[in-house]
């Protein structure tokens, strides 16, 4: 069985929150060594791959592999049910038909029971290569967020150009063109607040502004993201959380 | 005009 006990109800409500629009059914693999979740959206353009390690709860105890087959939408109807303060417990049988959740508030004078029910999903796995990526991006997530919105406005793709002391977006679209550029930067007072590059080779790639905008919907899991990239490799978009992390890989745009 | 990959064709299946 499972049972696995989060300090924070807000970080599963962050996770749900950041993939839901991407995808709407999904299994939560759950193992000894945590909850995971792999899933692609519909057009199998982007993929989001996140994971919750055991180290994140306490206790944590799940002795067989179980798969919690569940509808995005239902779960955040009943997550909504909890404050991000709540402690939740996520308890579920070995072969369950449903997942339930208990919310308690920290004063554990409330406590609140939900009982979701699970569906069978076949889901592919697919496998991710490690990759060595020409460049590596660190920035605010919510800079990050910023730039894809407001050149959002303008064109439906955005090229992501890495050199060695910059990053450029930009984009073209009907009623003119944009681009950010971002100076490699640290911000010794707020480290969060810096950009940082790491490069083998300058990269330039282009990539649809609509799955980055979704992937934003994370930038509450973590002050900043991690952008890998390499030509012809779909784009890696990293938020790290305390015990796990959100990463969405979105395949590029290929010719001329 | 540029046209979008897809996932898949740099994922195999598992």
């Amino acid at each position: 069985m499972l049972e696995a006990r989060l300090e924070q109800a807000g970080v599963l409500k962050k996770v749900v929150e950041a993939i839901k629009d991407l995808v709407q059914d999904c299994n939560f693999d759950c193992n000894d060594s945590g909850i995971a979740l792999q899933a692609m959206d519909n057009s199998h353009v982007a993929l989001v791959s996140m994971s919750l390690s055991h180290e994140g709860f306490s206790p944590y105890r799940c002795d067989r592999n179980i798969a919690l087959g569940i509808n995005l939408n239902s779960l955040t109807k009943v997550l909504r049910a909890a404050q991000n303060e709540d402690i939740l417990t996520l308890k579920a049988a070995d072969s369950p038909d449903s997942l339930n959740l208990v919310f308690e508030n920290t004063e554990r004078d409330r406590s609140s029971e939900y009982d979701i029910k699970l569906m069978d999903i076949d889901q592919e796995h697919l496998g991710i290569p490690d990759t060595d990526y020409s460049a590596t991006v660190v920035l605010p997530s919510a800079e990050f967020q910023r730039i894809c919105r407001d050149l959002s406005q303008l064109s439906e793709s955005v090229t992501i150009e890495a050199s060695k002391s910059s990053v450029k977006f930009s984009c073209s679209g009907d009623i003119g063109n944009g681009s950010v550029n971002l100076r490699q930067h640290q911000d010794l007072e707020k480290p969060d607040q810096s950009t940082s590059i790491e490069l083998v080779e300058p990269v330039s790639l282009t990539f649809s502004l609509k799955y980055l905008v979704n992937f934003c919907k994370a930038s509450a899991l973590s002050p900043t993201v991690k952008l890998s990239l390499s030509t012809d490799v779909p784009l890696l978009v990293e938020y790290k959380m305390e015990a796990g992390y959100v990463r969405f890989y979105l395949a590029p745009k290929i010719g001329d | 005009k540029k046209a979008q990959g897809s996932i898949m064709s740099f994922f195999g299946k598992k």
